[in-house]
């Protein structure tokens, strides 16, 4: 799953 | 990056320039939601708190920074403008939003990555974006005025949506194990939500005349 530091878009 | 990626940040950017030149030429914000517009101040607000805490890429910080501060110029027009103010439709703006805001809330707070301050509030941007846009087609029912720009506003920002669906199929088949269940099923919904409007939209351009929307 991805975390939050996986959030690359805007 | 990819191109489809790319196409829908530069198609959200443009929604919102054509927004703040709307009102910035005409000096009028008729036909516009502040609802929404505020809407979308809490998404950016509660999506872009990594800015204090993470840096992804030049592109990423400047993007958020101006779509950040582009949100807040338009509802300070909508607000405080003393010639703008005096155009917003305030009774017929009267969606309800803490009906949005209270269920996205408590989804975000179930179903999320994980339980951290930070990705419930990224959660509930991404529940909230999906919903932000109903107090502006709803005002744009009651008022039946879809003047140009405010209609190539809310089809640029629909559109853009749009392009992200084409952006996650595309990460999907190119980028192994990536998954975005969160994101994609927010997304589909936010575009299923303009398609109506897209409707009316694309078949006003077809008969070359202005946007009506029905009784």
């Amino acid at each position: 799953t991805s975390t939050s530091e996986d959030h690359d878009e805007l | 990056m990819n191109i489809f990626r790319l196409a829908g940040d530069m198609t959200h950017l443009l929604s919102i320039i054509v927004l703040l030149l709307k009102i910035q030429a005409t000096k009028s914000c008729a036909g516009v939601s502040l609802k929404t517009q505020e809407l979308y101040a809490v998404v950016f607000v509660t999506r872009y708190l990594d800015l204090f805490y993470s840096f992804i890429s030049l592109y990423n910080t400047v993007m958020k920074i101006i779509f950040l501060l582009t949100a807040f110029t338009i509802i300070w027009y909508m607000r405080k403008h003393k010639v703008v103010c005096q155009t917003y439709d305030k009774e017929q703006d009267t969606f309800r939003v803490l009906f949005l805001i209270v269920p996205c809330f408590v989804l975000a707070l179930l179903v999320n990555h994980e339980m951290s301050v930070t990705e419930v509030l990224w959660t509930f941007s991404i529940y909230l974006e999906a919903v932000a846009i109903l107090p502006q087609l709803v005002l744009l029912q009651r008022t039946k005025n879809v003047d140009n720009l405010t209609g190539n506003y809310i089809f640029m920002l629909g559109s853009y949506r749009a392009l992200y669906l084409v952006n996650w199929v595309y990460r999907y088949f190119t980028e192994l194990g990536y998954r975005q269940w969160i994101v994609w099923v927010s997304g589909t919904v936010q575009t299923c939500v303009y398609l109506d409007f897209f409707y009316y939209y694309v078949q006003a351009w077809r008969n070359n005349e202005r946007m009506k929307l029905p009784g």
